[in-house]
């Protein structure tokens, strides 16, 4: 993997301020670990590995609210439009967040939660159901192609950033705030991957394809949700449905 | 926006309002 770069004259000014708004995955363990330590007010009659992964999407979530909170241009917008980016986009974070664990944990047989703990793809198999199965190895499909890629941290940061404001203006109040943070962040991507890769003359062009990917997977991944919620198989007062839920309305 | 279903806040809300900081355990 490339090693990550953390700064110099040749990286744009966003991207350098992104660096250092990117929490430590340690922190964010060791938070996570704890919050799943204390006792689980989900359903009695839940499974409690489920139940378990319910809690690490919530409080994984929670960590990118925090990070987005944090982000330039996002902090400064009016909660109602916070809360509309964040509805668009919040299965797409997640999914991106788990994709660049993959991508440094960097093994193929098995994953990276959160929490640290390694899951083997056969165990995942045998034990997750197919529609869990089917989302795992399609996101592992593009762990591999970004792998290819070479994404480095830089662009990581930068495509969480277009991510979270990849909504059209029309639907927010702050129309030229988000405007100037989408063609700053596109601008920033272009000049950084022309510039540090500029044997690979479309890497740009190839990130934002990926995106594509990562839109489709949140899309199944929702899917999956909403099956489950269907099913009565989500702990009560789960965020993720209170996402899944404000954005279907 | 910033209601739920049943009028009340929304767990988003809490975690991005100002004013229901610190944050809700979920």
């Amino acid at each position: 993997y490339p090693e990550p770069f953390s700064g110099g004259p040749s990286v744009p000014e966003l991207i350098l301020q992104l660096l250092q708004l990117e929490p430590e995955e340690d922190q964010v363990r060791a938070r996570i670990v704890g919050c799943l330590q204390e006792p689980a007010k989900g359903r009695p009659d839940q499974p409690a590995a489920f139940g378990l992964l319910c809690r690490m999407a919530d409080q994984t979530f929670i960590s990118i609210v925090d990070w987005a909170r944090r982000c330039m241009v996002f902090k400064e917008l009016e909660v109602a439009d916070q809360m509309t980016l964040l509805q668009n986009c919040w299965s797409e974070l997640l999914v991106f967040d788990h994709i660049y664990r993959q991508i440094q944990y960097g093994k193929e047989s098995s994953i990276l939660l959160v929490t640290g703990q390694e899951v083997e793809l056969s165990t995942v198999a045998a034990q997750a159901g197919s529609l869990l199965h089917s989302l795992v190895l399609r996101a592992q499909e593009l762990v591999l192609q970004l792998h290819a890629l070479q994404l480095d941290r830089q662009e990581f940061v930068c495509l969480k950033f277009l991510i979270l404001f990849s909504l059209d203006v029309k639907f927010l109040n702050n129309h030229s705030l988000v405007k100037d943070a989408q063609e700053k962040a596109n601008t920033a991507l272009l000049d950084y991957t022309l510039c540090h890769y500029p044997h690979c003359g479309d890497k740009f062009q190839q990130l934002l394809l990926c995106l594509v990917e990562v839109r489709a997977l949140s899309v199944q991944a929702r899917e999956y949700l909403y099956h489950k919620h269907l099913g009565n198989e989500m702990p009560r007062n789960n965020l993720l449905i209170e996402m899944l839920q404000a954005r279907q309305t | 926006p910033c209601q739920g279903t049943a009028g009340q806040p929304t767990i988003l809300y809490a975690l991005l309002s100002p004013s229901l900081r610190p944050r809700p355990s979920v």
